[in-house]
This record gives C-alpha cells, sequence and structure tokens, in this order.
C-alpha cells in the first residue's frame, strides 16, 4: 500500500485543486510499480490551506495554475520515486523514460510496462543487461508504434537502435548495473518508440530473492 | 503507550528525494513546510510487535481546499469508501488521521463502523465535523484497527501537533510498514509573485502497483 499527504499553502480553487491533484497523481503515483499489486488502500489526500497570501487560482490553464501544478508534479514525483527506491528487497530505483510516443498517457503505458516486467527487474537484479526483455515489455504495453523504430539504452550505453540490436561492451554495461546495485542507486533505461512529441516516465526498482522472503511471512 | 514526537522522528532514516529539476528549493519540513499545518506521529500500540511509531495527524488552522485520489480495487478498504463520501459531501477538510498496522480493508460493516467512529472522535477532540477528518490505513488486510488503543492516544495525538519539521518526520516514520525508510518533503517556490510551499509525506514499499483515481 501506499498512502499519500500533500499540504499547500497556495490559494486554490475546489474543482481547480481537485483537477491538479489527479494530474500529478498520473505523472507520479501512478507511475511506480514495486509488484504489480494494486493495494486496497491506496490514497493521496492533498490540502490546500490558502495562507500564503498567493493570487487566488480559479483557472487551470493559468500561469499561476502552471507554477503550482509543476510544483505538485516535482513533490509527488519525489514522494513516489522514494517509495519504488524503498521497494521491498531492492538493491536499486529503475527510472524507464520514454519518449517518441503519439501523446503523453501512451508513453507512459509503455514506460509502466516496462518498470512492471518481473523478468526485466530480474535481470536488474542479475545485472545482466537484457535488452530483450525490455523491448518484450514495451512491446506488450498495448501501444502500437513500429518495431523498427525502437531505441534502447541502459544508462549511456545504447543497445539497439532502430529496432536492430547493437554490439555493445558487456562487461561495461553490467558493471553499470552491479554500481548502481552497490550504490542503491538509480538504473537509467531510455526507450524511443518513434517520432512523436509524448514523453513519460515510470519508476520501478529490481527483484530481489529478499522480496519473496519478505511477502512469504508478511501474512494476513 | 506514547512516544514522544522527537524520539519518534529518529525511529527510521529518511529516503534521499529525487527531484526533478525547476523553480523551486528544497526546504526542511514536509507536511509542516505549508502555512497553517501541523502535524504529529506518535506509538499508540497499534502495531502487531515492536514500538514504532503507528499513528500520525496532519491538521490545519482553517478549512482547507480539499482534493483525494484513491485505488480503483473493487475491494476498497473502509477508510478509502469513507473519504470518497467526506469528499463528496464537503469541497474542505481540517485533519487527516493515519494508522499503521491494519488496513482496515475487507472487514465488512463492522470496519466501515470504525472508521466512522474514530472520525467522530477525533472531531469532537478537534472541534470540527466528522466529514472534516479524513482517514488512511495501512496494514494487514483483513484485520480490524485496535480500535480502543486509537482512541485512547488521540488525546496525546492532538496535543502532541506541532507545525516543526520534527511533527512532519514523526508523521512520516508513523505511516511506514514494512518501508526501510521514512518519506518526506518539502518544497518553496513562487506563484503569481508570491511564495508559496508544497510539502508531503507518503509511505509505500510493497503492494506497490498505484492505479488512484
Amino acid at each position: 500500500t501506499m498512502l499519500g499527504v500533500v499540504t499547500t499553502d497556495a490559494l486554490v480553487a475546489s474543482d481547480v485543486w481537485r483537477k491538479m491533484v489527479q494530474i500529478a497523481v498520473n505523472r507520479s503515483f501512478n507511475q511506480i510499480t514495486v509488484d504489480g499489486d494494486t493495494s486496497t488502500n491506496d490514497t493521496v489526500i492533498a490540502l490546500a490551506s490558502g495562507l500564503s497570501g498567493s493570487t487566488r487560482i480559479s483557472s487551470l490553464i493559468s500561469h499561476e495554475a502552471i507554477q503550482l501544478q509543476a510544483c505538485l508534479d516535482a513533490v509527488m514525483q519525489g514522494l513516489a520515486k522514494s517509495i519504488a527506491w524503498d521497494g521491498e528487497g531492492a538493491t536499486c530505483l529503475i527510472e524507464v523514460s520514454v519518449n517518441g510516443a503519439e501523446n503523453e498517457a501512451d508513453a507512459a503505458k509503455v514506460a509502466r510496462s516496462v518498470a512492471s516486467s518481473s523478468l526485466a527487474k530480474a535481470a536488474v537484479y542479475g545485472r545482466d543487461p537484457n535488452w530483450g526483455r525490455i523491448a518484450c515489455a514495451a512491446g506488450y504495453a498495448g501501444i502500437p508504434f513500429q518495431p523498427n523504430k525502437l531505441r534502447i539504452s541502459l544508462g549511456e550505453i545504447l543497445l539497439m537502435e532502430g529496432g536492430q540490436p547493437l554490439p555493445f561492451d558487456r562487461a561495461a554495461a553490467s558493471n553499470y548495473l552491479k554500481k548502481a546495485g552497490e550504490t542503491h542507486g538509480t538504473v537509467g533505461i531510455h526507450i524511443s518508440i518513434g517520432d512523436g512529441a509524448g514523453r513519460g516516465q515510470a519508476w520501478g526498482c529490481d527483484l530481489s530473492y529478499d522480496y519473496v522472503k519478505i511477502n512469504a511471512e508478511y501474512t494476513t | 503507550m506514547s512516544s514522544s514526537v522527537s524520539e519518534a522522528s529518529n525511529y527510521i532514516t529518511a529516503a534521499p528525494i529525487f527531484l526533478p529539476d525547476g523553480p523551486w528549493k528544497q526546504i526542511p519540513g514536509g507536511v509542516t513546510a505549508a502555512k497553517g499545518f501541523k502535524a504529529a506521529g506518535l506509538y499508540g500500540g497499534l502495531r502487531a510487535k515492536g514500538e514504532k511509531p503507528d499513528l500520525a495527524l496532519v491538521a490545519c488552522d482553517v478549512d482547507a481546499i480539499s482534493a483525494g485520489a484513491f485505488t480503483t480495487n473493487v475491494v476498497a478498504a473502509a477508510p478509502v469508501v469513507y473519504c470518497k463520501n467526506a469528499l463528496d459531501m464537503s469541497k474542505t477538510a481540517r485533519a487527516v488521521l493515519i494508522n499503521a498496522g491494519q488496513a482496515n480493508a475487507a472487514t465488512g460493516d463492522a470496519g466501515y463502523q470504525d472508521v466512522i467512529e474514530c472520525a467522530n472522535a477525533l472531531a469532537k477532540l478537534l472541534q470540527m465535523r466528522p466529514e472534516e477528518v479524513l482517514i488512511e490505513s495501512t496494514g494487514v488486510i483483513g484485520h480490524r484497527i485496535k480500535k480502543d488503543a486509537l482512541l485512547n492516544s488521540l488525546p496525546k495525538l492532538v496535543s502532541s501537533l506541532s507545525s516543526s519539521t520534527e511533527g512532519a518526520d514523526s508523521a512520516a516514520v508513523a505511516i511506514t510498514t514494512t518501508d526501510l525508510v521514512s518519506k518526506s518533503v518539502a518544497i518553496e517556490s513562487e506563484v503569481g509573485g508570491t511564495n508559496i510551499r508544497v510539502g508531503g509525506m507518503a509511505k509505500g514499499s510493497g503492494m506497490i502497483h498505484p492505479n488512484m483515481a
């Protein structure tokens, strides 16, 4: 289960605030995954006191609303990433960035599909730069794209371009994963699926033996 | 039964927070950074084992504009159903009560009654309307909350409310379950030329694939 409480002293109208919060949740908490299980209790509550004395925001497209939305997105993304970073049994955070999609929602869906893949997560834990599993998880996301437009890199290391697997320094790629695991750092998976303007991110973590151990003991 | 707020905030370390770049600066304080907010977290005897804080409260001095996003799992927990109803009834809220240990999910009508009783008891203490009190729960699914322990801890929880960073940090610890770290962050930025603050806390480590609406 994830729970969140967000507070602000900005002054904002109720209907605008409720829309802003859902947009921010879609760009943050709804883009994380640890085990693919959607809890019975997931909740984010967001409260705005209005005590900052700022201009009252009554339109979602006003300049002030765009500024406040960016702040809300940032705080929720920071918290969402810390949940994925602290995933049960995790040794590293996995950040999947997708671009070239038709729109933000499509990119987000592909990103989350890859971040949710148990096989991709296990490969990261095994320090295996398994681009095939990443391509597979992008392919079953339910978003159509030209396979010959698929581009995948792991950190700075290009693994696939134009749908063609590339020769790459396997030891360097494995070391990139190993270092992230040793420092509880971040593994960056960058995917391009075409020429569209849509881009999105998702966050997850690697899948370790400890995940099973923790959850075999935590019983109802 | 209730540990002090300062002890609570040191129970587990804080997660590193990776904020995206932007026209803001990170400041201390989490949920209490924004004007008008106080928080507290303490051990109320709800957890199955150990004495890590397990009860948190975030309160606002004024009627705060409220919003919520909730699981789309159809076996929604009692606090989720309760909050959705409360947000339908009122555009504002004044407090969020969070318990860790029992999820109060799959607990039927009795579980829903527990939520009502806790909200009413806190509303009375804070002298506000019950629908201005929102509730979140996390922990083992299928178990009802240890209501007596929770109700007995409310006076101490309310008197521990603080607008300090410690208040926010103790609340962030008290909402954790299998988390290894607490999650709390705040930023300051400008909106329309005025300085505003946005802060928050979260928990989560397992059963994580949110689809909230």
